[in-house]
């Protein structure tokens, strides 16, 4: 029951969208966070052959399922998270980046999410005054449990505050930042451990910026449906 | 014959600054390509910045030890070109029939331009951006190929001010690039502002058709007994004709080894 099979006729030069008819699973394991369970990974395996000259490509990608649902509480302004129905105490750690000059190696960032993961940590935030963290950070955040909430880049010091206000338009290609934001969103949506995305550093993007980012990262009307049930 | 699938190109590669370089792109990737490490070329890493390199070859001392950073000259004073390098590799790839082949560059800071084997491609500005140039009709299959990149730093590098303060000047945020380059309360500038190939560079081969970005999302009820996959995919036709496809979605639970539940 985990495994589809469709054909398909693709024109030539065509560029389309497909969406499989849905798997069901019943009663999976479940990917929980550092400290509240296992981080139990599926392997999803997508392959397309093609007709007169076999398999013409591959991908795969460890997938985990979780819902991860978040609310700013009334009474203490501060965030609440619950993963998987289960409220979940969230002890964090701020990260900019593994090495300044970004040589930023599998075995480095293997070692220094484990490390947060051996402080008992459960969620790593990704400031942004620095990267959009690559797939191999999150790959070792899904392995260890740690949710990342994941910044994209503005600040508050460089957009928005200062004597005279700086850059207080952010980016001055505001396409090209949402062209930036749009590919990133693509690479990393598939990883469990991604937990949260957040506008910028202690500011607001300009209006045209946030109102796109929120656009696109607004779960799908489908879904909506799905979880009122 | 080239195997399905990614290569990771992330050896061999060398580096020159373009002021040294006299040559084109087009001749670095034609009749004069450099050979090896010599007085002008140097080893570069790949993925990593500019300074990276730097460090390596012991052009520039580490900046994260003692003073270093000081005895390394800001762009504001060097000017871009000084961070604007050329880097360079090869690679072998036979291609069947019908086969195709992507370049793939994961992360560029901040603009660049790419030449293979003497056809030459802009690379468009943005830190955080993939870029991905179907190379089929400019492989060579007999001989390696000849990759060089023209890196260009951020448009806005910015000044740090002697004081120095968060962001320095501020002008990096006028880019889409990560702004602590100019220097923060954590950590002194950095000189190249992260210029440089910083992420994964790799080929990639594929058949007539290639899946590009999936997309995956579960949706729960019934508390987490009843659960389902839900999965949308780009499909690209390269072919000129019609591809009657099979496409196939697999998900499996690693049981032991390389055995797995299906």
């Amino acid at each position: 029951e985990h495994l589809q099979t469709q054909n398909l006729s693709l024109p030539a030069g065509a560029h389309v969208h497909y969406t499989f008819s849905e798997i069901f699973f019943y009663k999976p394991k479940l990917w929980w966070p550092n400290g509240m369970g296992k981080q139990y990974l599926y392997n999803v395996e997508i392959t397309i052959e093609v007709r007169g000259f076999g398999e013409s490509d591959l991908w795969s990608q460890p997938f985990g399922f979780r819902k991860i649902e978040n609310h700013i509480d009334s009474a203490t302004g501060g965030r609440l998270f619950k993963v998987n129905g289960e409220p979940i105490f969230i002890r964090g750690g701020n990260w900019i980046l593994s090495d300044g000059l970004l040589r930023l190696s599998k075995k480095r960032y293997q070692a220094d999410i484990k490390f947060h993961a051996d402080m008992n940590f459960n969620m790593i935030r990704c400031w942004g005054g620095g990267l959009a963290e690559r797939p191999d950070f999150y790959h070792y955040c899904d392995m260890y449990g740690i949710l990342v909430w994941q910044e994209f880049w503005i600040t508050g010091d460089v957009d928005g505050r200062g004597d005279p206000i700086s850059n207080p338009d952010g980016p001055l290609d505001h396409d090209l930042f949402l062209l930036c934001a749009r590919d990133t969103i693509k690479l990393l949506r598939n990883h469990p451990s991604l937990a949260l995305w957040v506008g910028g550093n202690e500011q607001v993007p300009p209006e045209d910026v946030n109102s796109a980012l929120k656009t696109y990262l607004k779960l799908h009307p489908y879904f909506e449906n799905l979880n009122s049930d | 014959m080239a195997e399905i699938g990614k290569v990771v190109l992330d050896k061999g590669w060398l580096a020159a600054r373009s002021t040294e370089i006299e040559l084109t792109g087009v001749q670095l990737t034609t009749t004069n390509p450099p050979s090896g490490p010599d007085s002008t070329w140097m080893e570069a890493v790949v993925p990593g910045t500019v300074l990276a390199t730097l460090v390596k070859n012991k052009v520039v001392p580490d900046p994260f030890y003692g003073l270093g950073n000081e005895a390394i000259i800001d762009i504001a004073d060097s000017g871009r070109e000084h961070y604007t390098l050329w880097f360079f590799t090869t690679f072998e790839c036979n291609l069947l029939n019908n086969q195709h082949i992507d370049l793939n560059f994961r992360a560029i800071n901040y603009s660049a331009e790419v030449y293979l084997n003497g056809h030459k491609k802009i690379l468009p500005k943005g830190m955080f951006r993939r870029h991905s140039i179907d190379v089929t009709s400019i492989l060579l299959h007999d001989r390696p190929n000849l990759l060089a990149v023209l890196v260009h730093p951020p448009d806005h590098p910015g000044r740090i001010p002697p004081e120095g303060g968060q962001g320095g000047d501020h002008e990096i945020g006028k880019d889409v690039a990560a702004q602590y380059v100019e220097g923060w309360d954590w950590i002194a500038p950095i000189r190249d502002r992260n210029t440089g190939i910083w992420d994964e560079v790799s080929i990639s081969v594929t058949g007539p058709v290639k899946i590009v970005d999936p997309h995956l999302v579960s949706s729960f009820f019934d508390n987490y007994k009843r659960v389902y996959l839900h999965t949308t995919i780009e499909l690209v036709n390269k072919s000129a004709i019609v591809a009657e496809c099979f496409l196939n979605i697999q998900v499996a639970t690693e049981v032991e080894g390389n055995t797995c539940l299906v």
